[in-house]
């Protein structure tokens, strides 16, 4: 899965996901990944969130509305991504699960669990200049 | 302090992000952008895990899955579950711009697409065809049933329900990996 955040140079954001799900999934079987607040999430006003991981378990929690939730009432992208994901651990501790988040003046987060290594994501801004590949601890 | 514009994503899908960067830096708007960036991954089937011919069920099918939100408006298109049809995210789109709905599923999906101009074809791949006879030849191991027999550890379905065992439940959730995720 990929999910996503943009936000373009007016300062409108939209967020998005694609994924083909997940191997030998029972026919029908949909995960987190088109479902808002799930998959991601976008507030203009805030910002936006995206989770990938054991969509499943994913879709129970809504993260990608909670962190957003998180930046609207002052956490950092980083805080707000880790809260969120803390929710699953909680009540799943061996599900596997992790998300990005922005918020609407450009700064960004991530957080994860279960991912060993850690979970790479991808960020482009002009101070970064390229495409760079960043890396987030598991909680 | 945070920095205008931007894009972020999950994974190390560096393309989609060059992509999605590439349409904003020409003046495109961020639901521009998240298409350029997704629909990167679709045509380069990202880790198998997005886009046509990764990911297949257990009729062997692979289907595809994809959301765009948009801020500003807060309107949402998606599409879930949609089949023979390779271009998610620029579906999901069109159900953003062109209808008052959020989200279609399944074969309705695959013919509002059709309905859009999108072409109808078979999404399977020659990596997914044999992800799958692999698995068939594994006795369909991993899958994710429970309280069904024949046993499902050990044994392909058809399967019937059995009286719940919860001590069998949800001991298979670590076949989702790094490049086996939604």
């Amino acid at each position: 899965t990929i999910g996503m955040v943009a936000i373009d140079r007016n300062g409108s954001l939209a967020v998005g996901t694609s994924t083909n799900g997940l191997r030998h999934k029972i026919p029908g079987r949909v995960g987190d990944s088109p479902i808002p607040g799930s998959g991601a999430y976008v507030d203009q006003d805030v910002g936006g969130a995206a989770a990938t991981g054991d969509g499943d378990i994913i879709m129970r929690f809504l993260p990608s509305y909670q962190a957003v939730e998180n930046m609207r009432q002052g956490m950092s992208p980083k805080t707000a991504a880790n809260e969120a994901i803390a929710r699953i651990v909680k009540k799943y501790p061996k599900a596997m699960a992790a998300i990005v988040a922005a918020d609407n003046a450009g700064r960004y987060g991530a957080a994860c669990i279960n991912i060993e290594g850690g979970f790479p994501y991808s960020v482009v801004n002009p101070k970064l200049g390229n495409v760079t590949a960043e890396r987030v601890d598991c909680l | 302090r945070g920095i205008l514009p931007l894009v972020i994503n999950t994974w190390n899908f560096s393309n989609a992000t060059l992509n999605a960067w590439t349409t904003l830096s020409s003046g495109g708007s961020a639901v521009d952008a998240i298409v350029s960036g997704c629909s990167t991954c679709e045509r380069e089937q990202c880790d198998h895990t997005v886009g046509w011919g990764g990911s297949p069920d257990e009729n062997g099918e692979s289907t595809l899955d994809a959301m765009i939100m948009d801020g500003p408006s807060h309107k949402v298109g998606a599409v879930a579950g949609m089949r023979r049809v390779k271009d998610a995210i620029s579906v999901a789109r069109k159900v953003l711009d062109n209808t008052q709905h959020s989200l279609l599923v399944g074969d309705f999906a695959t013919e509002f697409a059709v309905q859009m101009g999108f072409k109808e074809e078979n999404i399977s791949s020659d990596w997914s065809l044999k992800t799958w006879e692999d698995w068939k030849a594994n006795k369909c191991q991993p899958n994710y049933w429970q309280n069904v027999e024949p046993n499902p550890r050990e044994n392909c379905g058809p399967y019937k329900p059995v009286k719940r065992d919860a001590k069998n439940e949800n001991i298979n959730r670590n076949l989702v990996n790094y490049e086996n995720h939604d």
